[in-house]
């Protein structure tokens, strides 16, 4: 099982054509092994990327030496995890 | 199927038992048909909804094909029996079964959805493996052949957009290429993903419109209007490149130039805080919503046959 124990997914709005630039080439650097779930589109519409635990601070600290903002969209995502695995487990399962 | 818990996701098994129920209790309606195996051998099933005749004009709709997005496979299971509760009852659905089949792949990447359930949530990609490279796994929706292997698409096997090692390598994606070659009348083609609430239509390879553009654009601003109209849900809607960003080896790029014109790739719900850990609750809503725009394409299909 992959856990995804201190990953968080970071909520990153563009608001200017270098700020977009820099969060394109994020996507180049693949050591960082981000997960784009949104890819960057253009001005103004959210980028959410999924962050391995190594990677959450170089990204962090990349992110405002360039003065690009981003918010903390999911904060825990294993927690997220474990509860829809809690959820389904509730879940009458099975068939008549 | 009556007492299935449509708002619950559940695993590949269970939806595959829930499709032979659903065949089981319509038979004059509902079949199942195996177009292929996956990587791991998993069998590839599309369940058929006809009133008969042969090789009728056909509407396709998959869900699935990027295994983490859970709320597109609840979805179609929410579809199929959704078809089965109002394929007399509803007008505008009877008028469609009356003239056209649909076909619905509930699953479309079944090795990865299992994968999600056993192994990695959060896992997209087939689960074929390359030799020279330790990463598992192709992009399905960067792997037909329209512009394959063109910018828009990772020739990294190690990345989520990988484009794979050449044009329908990956079966999942072969059995559908073959199978919408060989029935020949497919005239409307929908491949359901999820999470950023848009409907695109081609394409995403190129910036020159399709011929069609006129016409897909504004089908899909009334499939949006449609889909809005039930919980006020925003959704987006233009082509695939400029829409999004550009995509070279996708789905429905290759489906329209087969001559597939009503093409289009859906985005469902949410662009807000959950992604692909969408909450359970919120997949009748979501599969509700998105009904009424399928319902708007079919329709639109049908009266414009071509």
């Amino acid at each position: 099982f992959e856990t995804f124990v201190g990953q968080q997914v970071l909520r990153i709005i563009p608001t200017s054509d270098e700020e977009l630039q820099k969060v394109q080439e994020l996507q180049e650097l693949e050591h960082l092994e981000l997960d784009f779930w949104l890819s960057p589109r253009g001005l103004g519409s959210p980028v959410d990327v999924r962050v391995p635990f190594p990677s959450l601070q170089p990204l962090k600290a990349h992110l405002e030496a360039n003065g690009i903002s981003y918010s903390v969209m999911i904060e825990d995502v294993q927690a997220l995890v474990d509860e829809e695995q809690s959820q389904m487990l509730r879940t009458p399962r099975g068939l008549p | 199927t009556s007492t299935f818990d449509y708002s619950a996701y559940h695993t590949l098994d269970e939806i595959y038992t829930f499709m032979d129920l659903l065949v089981a209790e319509n038979p004059d309606l509902v079949s199942k048909i195996e177009i292929g195996r996956s990587t791991e051998n998993r069998p590839l099933y599309v369940l058929k909804f006809s009133k008969g005749g042969t090789n009728r004009p056909a509407v396709w709709i998959d869900t699935g094909i990027h295994s983490r997005e859970w709320v597109t496979q609840a979805s179609g299971v929410w579809f199929a029996k959704k078809i089965t509760l109002d394929h007399e009852n509803d007008e505008g659905l009877a008028a469609v079964l009356e003239q056209m089949d649909i076909f619905l792949e509930i699953i479309t990447n079944p090795d990865g959805f299992a994968f999600t359930h056993s192994q990695n949530r959060l896992w997209r990609k087939t689960r074929s493996k390359h030799s020279g490279s330790l990463c598992v796994g192709v992009d399905p929706n960067r792997n037909w052949d329209a512009a394959f292997g063109e910018p828009g698409a990772s020739g990294n096997p190690c990345s989520q957009t990988y484009h794979g090692p050449y044009a329908n390598s990956e079966p999942e994606v072969r059995a559908i290429v073959d199978f919408v070659k060989s029935h020949g009348n497919v005239k409307a083609f929908v491949s359901i993903h999820s999470y950023s609430q848009l409907l695109l239509y081609p394409y995403g390879y190129t910036d020159t419109p399709a011929p069609d553009q006129q016409e897909l654009h504004e089908l899909s601003g009334k499939a949006v209007a449609a889909l809005s109209s039930l919980y006020g849900t925003k959704y987006k809607h233009g082509s695939i490149i400029t829409t999004i960003y550009k995509a070279s080896g996708n789905t429905v790029d290759w489906t329209y130039d087969q001559g597939i014109k009503y093409s289009f790739t859906f985005e469902l719900r949410d662009t807000g805080l959950y992604g692909f850990l969408l909450p359970a609750k919120l997949i009748v809503p979501t599969a509700q919503e998105t009904w009424l725009a399928l319902k708007v394409i079919m329709e639109h299909a049908r009266d414009h046959l071509y």
